[in-house]
This record gives C-alpha cells, structure tokens and sequence, in this order.
C-alpha cells in the first residue's frame, strides 16, 4: 500500500460518502445519472467475486463491502424510494447504458491476462469502470445548472483514478514484476473522459463562478 | 491460487 493509492481509495470513499449524504440529506437525486450508478453497482459486483475467496486484507475487504454495499443502496434509492425516486429524471437520463456494458464484456473475453472466469469478469468491471461515468457526464452537460454535491461527487471520482495512475507510477517504480497494461490503459481512459470536466470545474472555482458545462 | 493471480487493488 502506497500514498497514492491510500488517497485514490480515501477519494473514492469520499465521492460515495458525497453521494450518499447529498441523496439522504435532502433526499434528491436531481442531477444524479441512474444508469451510471447501476455501472458502478456492476462494476463492483464483478470486481469484487473474489471478496470470500480471496483474503487480502482487512483493510481490502471492509472496502469493499463498503463500496458494495453504498454502490447498490444508492440504485435502490434513486429506484425504490418514495421520496427520491421523484426527483430522478429519467427524461434526461437517456444514455442507453446497456450499450457500454456488451463491448466491455467482448473486449474482456478478447483482451485479458487470463482466460479464467474470474480474471474475465474483473477485467471487464475495468473496462466498465472506465466508460461508467459517461451517462452522468452527458447528464450533466444536458442539465447545465450543477449543484455543488454533484459537481463535488464526480470531480472526487475522477480525482481518485488520477490518484491511482500516481500509485501504478510508483508500483512500477518500486515493485520488479508490477505490471499490468490492461489495468494502466483502462485507468487512463477512465482519467481522460474526466478531462473536460476537470477543466471546467477548475476553471469554475479559479473564477468563482457557478459550473457550467458548455452545451 | 498463485500470488499473481490476486488483484490486490480496489
């Protein structure tokens, strides 16, 4: 475990725990991309079979039940809640997610380090991962006016792959036989779809000024 | 499983 990848899990933690307050608190998810919260949920679900069979670490496996367990609650709210799911807007919220979810599994059939079922569905949460954000950020450029926690929650979730880029950097560095194309490439691609939003938050807080995602 | 075969990543 390294700096890098302490602050990339911590991050992520925060941008769920962002998500979660923002949902209960003022039990809206105006603004929130269903189909990317039912992403994450996959991602994790698939990434994560290994959670019984393989101990790593205390600290590995409480995150992970943590990222389980927020990932499907928030689905469950923005679908099931009395409260919240009215303030869900599936008019907007059009990106045919389903989409993004058939490739990755081909590519994860196609490029993987091994042939295993469990090497093939963690593979292809990697590359699920990467695209997941894609419905929320089409969301977000089609509301226009994003309120602070929503703002906050994506710019922690790309902070934390950013964050993890670092940790692979110094892995590499560090550890003789660390190496995993699959996984820098993906965490890259991930990184980069951030880009422009990274670059119009920025520019938002430098300027003091509302966030606003061009058309 | 051999240690390679762990993810031990988030």
């Amino acid at each position: 475990m390294n700096i890098f990848r302490l602050a990339g899990d911590m991050t992520h933690l925060a941008s769920v725990l962002v998500l979660l307050l923002k949902i209960h608190t003022i039990k809206s998810c105006a603004g929130i991309s269903l189909k990317t919260q039912e992403l994450y949920a996959l991602v994790f679900a698939t990434r994560y079979l290994d959670l019984f069979t393989d101990y790593i670490s205390l600290y590995n496996t409480l995150m992970k039940l943590i990222f389980l367990v927020s990932s499907f609650s928030i689905v469950w709210y923005i679908r099931h809640h009395k409260i919240v799911r009215r303030s869900y807007d599936k008019d907007q919220d059009t990106f045919r997610h389903y989409f993004l979810v058939l490739p990755c599994f081909l590519l994860a059939l196609v490029i993987n380090e091994k042939f295993t079922v469990k090497e093939i569905m963690w593979t292809f949460s990697l590359y699920l991962e990467a695209v997941a954000i894609l419905p929320q950020l089409v969301l977000l450029q089609r509301t226009r006016n994003i309120d602070n926690l929503t703002g906050q929650y994506v710019f922690l979730l790309g902070a934390y792959r950013s964050l993890y880029i670092l940790n692979w950097i110094y892995r590499y560095f560090t550890e003789p036989h660390y190496v995993h194309w699959i996984t820098w490439i993906s965490g890259l691609v991930q990184t980069l779809l951030y880009a422009d939003f990274f670059y119009y938050y920025f520019q938002s807080w430098k300027n003091n000024v509302k966030l606003e995602l061009p058309a | 499983t051999d240690e390679s075969d762990v993810h031990d990543e988030l």
